[in-house]
Parts: structure tokens; C-alpha cells; sequence
């Protein structure tokens, strides 16, 4: 499935 | 974490720093928009819910603790504190017609149709419009205090930032978030009016004042 960035930025 | 992000992080934190002592020491928040305040909160609890569920480093937590403390404290400076000098009657923008398509693209546009990952996108797409009820207030007036303006270079400086910093990382880390770097562009590019007039009057000393 598609890659779901993990949210680390502000 | 890279040096555009580390500058652009610092330069958010130094836009809410700048506003937050622009009211302390005037003891005045004249020219402030309360309802894009309002929206940065929402952007920033929308954002932030998994700042107990997901640990991604120290730095990164107390920053999200400082960006919501501090956007709730200028809320109730606004509306409580010194509500006596909130220009309520210049700050009109209608925020519904942003909240109503950002949500409804939210649900359409996104990496994943999860209820967190929903109001993540839903606060990235908010981010980029939020400052429109603060320029739209400016335009009314015609003028913004020189401390505005500061705050306000230093506010759409943070995310021309990440887009360096996205930049980077594309390259870096082949990290690519395409909803965040469109909605960031957006974002950066509502500020390039104020940019040119911050760039051409501030920085020589001058006021900004808009052709009423």
C-alpha cells in the first residue's frame, strides 16, 4: 500500500 | 532535523516570541487578527493530537508544547486581557469560507483515509490559509505597526524555510511529501505581497501602509 510519510515535521 | 528546518522552526518561534512581547509591552493587541489566531490554534491541536501517542524526540515535544501554550495564551490576551483593544470591527474576514473547503478537501486529498491522518491534512491545508484573516485586517487598515510586520516576516519566513528544507530532504533522505510541500507553497506564497512591501519599507525604516 502506499507509503504514509510518518509525520515528524512541526 | 536539517539546518532549513532547524532556521525555519526557529523563525516560527521567533514570529510568536515577537507577537506575544508586541502585546505584552503595549499591553495592546491593535492590529492583531483574533480569528487567524484562532486558526493556528486549530491548526496546531489538529496537528498535535499525537503529541501522547507518538514520541519522535524531546525537541519535537516541547516545541508542540511551547506552539500550542503560546497560541492559546494569545488567544486569551485577545479576547480577554486586552480585549478592550481588539479591533474587532476590522477583523471581519469570513473564516467559515476557509474552515468548509479545507475540511471538505481534507477528506478528499489525502495520504490515507484514517480519522488522525484526516485531521493531520486538515490542519496542513488550514496552516496555508490562517494568516489570510491577519492580511486581510492589515488591507482594511491600511497599516500595520512595525512589530506586526516583524512578526509577520518572520511568520512566512518559517515555512519558505521548509520548503528548503523539503528541498533537502527530497535529495537527502528521498523524503517527499507532496501535501505538505503544495499546501506550504500556498502558504508562502500569500506572504510574497507582504514580503515585497516588508522588503521595500520595513527594512528602510518605514511604516506599511497599504492604499486604503
Amino acid at each position: 500500500d502506499e507509503f504514509v510519510p510518518k509525520h515528524d515535521e512541526l | 532535523m536539517n539546518i532549513f528546518r532547524l532556521c525555519g522552526d526557529m523563525s516560527h518561534l521567533a514570529a510568536i516570541i515577537i507577537l506575544l512581547l508586541k502585546m505584552w509591552k503595549t499591553r495592546s493587541v491593535a492590529g492583531i487578527s483574533g480569528k487567524s489566531q484562532i486558526l493556528f490554534a486549530t491548526v496546531f491541536t489538529a496537528r498535535y493530537l499525537d503529541l501522547f501517542t507518538s514520541f519522535i524526540s524531546i525537541y519535537n515535544t516541547c516545541m508542540k508544547v511551547f506552539f500550542i501554550g503560546t497560541v492559546y495564551f494569545t488567544i486569551y490576551l485577545i479576547y480577554m486581557k486586552f480585549k478592550a483593544t481588539y479591533d474587532s470591527n476590522h477583523d471581519s474576514f469570513r473564516v467559515e469560507f476557509l474552515i468548509v473547503p479545507v475540511g471538505g478537501l481534507a477528506f478528499l486529498v489525502n495520504h490515507e483515509f484514517a480519522p488522525l491522518e484526516i485531521i493531520w491534512t486538515f490542519s496542513i491545508y488550514l496552516e496555508s490559509v490562517a494568516i489570510l484573516p491577519q492580511l486581510f485586517m492589515i488591507s482594511k487598515t491600511g497599516e500595520a505597526e512595525t512589530i506586526t510586520s516583524h512578526y509577520l516576516f518572520a511568520l512566512g519566513s518559517y515555512r519558505a524555510l521548509y520548503l528548503c528544507n523539503w528541498i533537502y530532504r527530497y535529495y537527502a533522505e528521498g523524503f517527499f511529501d507532496l501535501i505538505a510541500v503544495v499546501a506550504g507553497v500556498v502558504q508562502t506564497i500569500l506572504y510574497c505581497d507582504f514580503f515585497y512591501l516588508y522588503i521595500t519599507k520595513v527594512m528602510k525604516g518605514k511604516k506599511i501602509s497599504l492604499p486604503a
